[in-house]
């Protein structure tokens, strides 16, 4: 475990934190694709199979029950909870994140590190968290305006992998044979899915105004 | 591939 490695964890924590906040505390869920934590749920469940066979550390086992517990959670709520799912934007989001699933299972079953049940759900979960942000891009592009704690949870989102991409570096040069091709340049993908996003809240942030997409 | 050193991220 390094620095980079631990900011990463802590941002993708606080994303989760800030989203559940958020949720919780307006009891709303405008703003917010469906669709993205529902293939969040897929990447977490996909990505730890191997959460009871293979024990890491505690950290690792608590973090694994954390991501998966709060995606289930969210896309419960979403889907149940009879004030937020009044909230949701349904004819907003209308991504056909379906072809997302397919795509990356099929580059899932081509590229991988060994062609087993664990690594295939394994890469398949990488490619997917490459690109889940998606439907939630597009859904912020139609719905114009951005409420803080929507911004703040897409923007978190987004620098946990950033860390991680510095993490993978560092380990690149301080271990013998650490070499991670598959999640390193799904991970670089994953992050340039946010450079407009990025870059539109800085603007805000230095504006100190309200984050805007341009449709 | 060391399998369990592969997996020992997030």
């Amino acid at each position: 475990m390094n620095i980079f490695r631990f900011a990463g964890d802590m941002t993708h924590l606080i994303s989760v934190l800030v989203l559940l906040l958020k949720i919780y505390a307006t009891k709303s869920c405008s703003g917010i694709s469906l669709k993205t934590q529902e293939l969040y749920a897929l990447v977490f469940l996909s990505r730890y199979l191997d959460l009871f066979t293979n024990y890491i550390s505690l950290y690792n086992t608590l973090m694994k029950l954390v991501f998966i517990g709060s995606s289930l959670a969210i896309v419960w709520c979403m889907r149940m909870h009879h004030a937020v799912k009044r909230s949701y934007d349904k004819e907003v989001d209308t991504f056909r994140h379906y072809y997302l699933v397919l795509a990356c299972f099929v580059l899932a079953t081509l590229v991988n590190e060994q062609f087993t049940l664990r690594e295939v759900c394994w890469a398949f979960s990488i490619y997917l968290e490459a690109v889940a942000i998606l439907p939630q891009l597009v859904l912020l592009q139609r719905s114009g305006n951005v409420d803080n704690l929507t911004g703040q949870y897409v923007f978190f989102l987004g620098a946990y992998r950033a860390f991680y991409i510095l993490n993978w570096i560092y380990r690149y040069f301080t271990e013998q044979y650490f070499t991670r091709w598959i999640a390193c340049i799904a991970g670089i993908v994953q992050t340039a899915l946010y450079a407009d996003f990025f870059y539109y809240y800085f603007i805000s942030w230095k504006n100190n105004a309200k984050l805007q997409l341009p449709a | 591939i060391d399998a369990e050193h592969h997996h020992d991220e997030l």
